[in-house]
């Protein structure tokens, strides 16, 4: 099973778009994926149906039993509507894990080690985070092998990016792990100076790392949204749905490579 | 000096457009006007041309001065190139409160009173938030006399301020304080049905504290923020800049009734 996580302490620039997104692909393509909302705010979650304040069993419930060192009763996986896309759910008290358990050793591998349980059973697992920096994106940091960096195509984007690649490179310092990471432009808008302005400083400055497309300003995600299919699964050929799919295409042949 | 802070859990739905620009418009009807960033991340502190990972007095000073008793030697407030628009910038440390101090006593009055000090010198000030219900987001509610909460006019949106609000009733519970919240749509669509519908739903749901106007899709935010000035103040005949002068009215008559 891959183990891909999207992050970016920005908020609002496509980090669960991006996960239900490409999930939506793989699911098209036949093949079992898994989706994993760690914010606490559960936009993820409410896609698809459920309630982060009155959900039973979540994300949270890993870290309860880490905690407690109970035996690992397993993690409860829900299904969506969609055959092989399921999803661990998140809960609203996710909120209180950095306060509670913040300065706790060992508490960074919760997710690395639950998802342990499940790597026979699916192809792809994507960790959707919380638009910060604490606890719960440093589990996604140590649970997957590749980081997708949503960055919305305005100027104050790159600066918010600086501080995340410089962030992502101390911890992964502190962990010496290698973290391969991609960034993925958004809300890409091909008549604003603005966007076409920082799409090309964002090329010169992470040559390397940055993915040679875009994901094109498509009011139809908003749509898909409200009825909670992804616009992968309902509409692949849409501008939106194309983008994913190249994506997706990309990060297999990335993955091949390293 | 009044008080406001904008805050959603929600990632991206325009809680520092809206500071900046409703103080843009106070600025350009000749009033004094400060802004607080409490956002580790530091959009706002970045839209003003400083860098939260270099800057030396911040929000953040206020929480260590607090934290060792040190005789407060005073807010350090900037500039900026806007007569009559200060700011108090964040720095990228503020992520590190919730862990350092998120359960002792005390710490969630640290901004109410550091802006004591200030009330004679500005007409109005604007706390913007980050994205997580924490110390810093608690701070600002105790300081403020009215929460702005913007809404982004899509169907997840809907599910993530029921809780939003739950969770402030619950604050406000704990704290024996009234504060008023006004809502307000953001990134509102007239072409999609999504925005149509979300608006609707809100309006019912939410009678007594929406505000009945919109602020519109306009491209022109993203171009403003690249030249770092606020729209109101470049533009207040755009879409967006006449739509948060509208805003501010009704605040302000907001703010004679109660
Ligand atoms: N390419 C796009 N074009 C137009 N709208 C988009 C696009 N991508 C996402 N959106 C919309 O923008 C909003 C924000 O996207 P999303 O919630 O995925 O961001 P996020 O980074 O996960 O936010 P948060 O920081 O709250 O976790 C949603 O309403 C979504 O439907
Ligand atoms: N009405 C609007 N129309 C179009 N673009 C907008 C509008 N309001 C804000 N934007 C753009 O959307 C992006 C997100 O807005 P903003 O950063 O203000 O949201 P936020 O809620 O403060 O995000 P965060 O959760 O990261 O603090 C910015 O690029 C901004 O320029
Ligand atoms: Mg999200
Ligand atoms: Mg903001």
């Amino acid at each position: 099973m891959k183990i891909w996580a999207t992050a970016n302490q920005k908020g609002g620039v496509g980090k669960t778009t991006s996960a239900v997104n490409l999930a939506g692909v793989m699911q098209k393509r036949g093949h079992k994926v898994l989706l994993i909302d760690l914010d606490p705010h559960g936009s993820l979650t409410s896609y698809f149906g459920l309630d982060p304040d009155a959900i039973q069993d979540s994300a949270y419930d890993l870290f309860q039993q880490s905690l407690k060192k109970t035996l690992n009763t397993g993690i409860t996986i829900h299904k969506t509507r969609f055959k092989g896309l399921d999803f661990i759910p998140a809960s609203s008290a996710l909120a209180t894990l950095d306060r509670q358990l913040g300065a706790k050793d060992g508490m960074g591998l919760v997710i690395k080690k639950s998802l342990l349980q499940v790597t026979e059973r699916y192809d792809l697992a994507i960790i959707d985070c919380p638009p910060m920096l604490g606890l719960l994106m440093v589990n996604a940091l140590a649970a997957c092998e590749r980081l997708l960096i949503p960055v919305q195509t305005e100027f104050l984007a790159l600066k918010g990016l600086e501080r995340m690649v410089h962030t992502l490179s101390m911890i992964q310092k502190a962990r010496k792990q290698e973290v391969c990471y991609s960034i993925v432009p958004t809300f890409y808008d091909q008549r604003l100076n603005a966007s076409i302005e920082t799409l090309g400083t964002l090329k010169k400055q992470y040559k390397e790392t940055i993915w040679d497309g875009v994901i094109p300003v498509d009011t139809q995600f908003r749509e898909a949204s409200q009825k909670g299919i992804p616009l992968t699964i309902e509409r692949i050929s849409s501008k939106g749905g194309r983008a994913y799919s190249h994506l997706l295409d990309y990060l297999f042949e990335l993955d091949e490579e390293s």
